[in-house]
């Protein structure tokens, strides 16, 4: 453990937590897309089924257990508890040209063929594309909440944190795992754009909505 | 491991 996988893990927990209280708190889903939440569930399951198989500590344990509850809780608000607000018509990402190939990527690119490995794997592909449904409907809807980009910016942080954390990780600990450092790199470049706006705009006090 | 040092991280 180091800062900043510590401080990456919590950022991702401030953005689980964020995106909660945002559609508990105003009873609403809006410009939220339920099919980004999905993917992330999806992510989760299939990581975390270690679970079952290894434990490694009480932190790791609790915060798995913590972010596989948040994400099913997230999709319940969506599409049960206030799916009335749900804009489903602006969430009209094609998620099966994401899961499709990654899927068949995680089979093809894999450290061992087993089944836990190729679901470790597909959830480290699928998270570094499961956020491209919700930023596909920010750019389709020309804006987001100023709370919807907090919560995009935690995220994106969360990542950009975990690749600090692996440069350590090979220094430190001669440790470094090349699926993961990609896919997290992939993940962290869909994020700069939206990066440069957050700095540009919502951190002076602007609310981000984008050129028509 | 390194199997274990991956499904540390989150």
């Amino acid at each position: 453990m180091n800062v900043f996988r510590l401080t990456g893990d919590l950022s991702h927990l401030a953005a689980i937590i964020i995106l909660l209280l945002k559609i508990w708190k105003s009873r609403s889903c809006a410009g939220i897309s339920g099919k980004s939440q999905i993917l992330f569930a999806i992510v989760f399951t299939t990581r975390y089924l270690d679970l079952l198989t290894s434990f490694i500590s009480i932190y790791n344990t609790s915060m798995k257990v913590i972010y596989i509850g948040c994400a099913y809780a997230t999709v319940y608000l969506i599409y049960m508890k206030f799916r009335a607000t749900y804009d489903g018509n602006h969430d009209s990402f094609r998620v099966e040209f994401l899961v499709v190939p990654v899927g068949g990527l995680a089979v093809l690119v894999n450290h061992d063929f087993s089944f836990l490995e190729i679901l470790w794997t597909f959830s480290i592909y699928l998270e570094s594309v499961a956020i491209l449904p919700q930023l596909f409907m920010i750019s389709k809807t020309g804006e987001a909440e100023t709370i919807t980009t907090h919560y995009l910016f935690c995220l994106g942080l969360y990542r950009a944190l975990y690749l600090l954390n692996w440069i350590w990780r090979f220094y430190f600990e001669s440790f470094f795992d090349m699926i993961a450092i990609v896919a997290g790199v992939v993940q962290t470049v869909l994020y700069c754009d939206f990066f440069y706006l957050y700095i540009t705009k919502v951190l002076k006090g602007k609310k981000l909505s984008l050129p028509a | 491991s390194p199997e274990l040092l991956r499904h540390d991280e989150l």
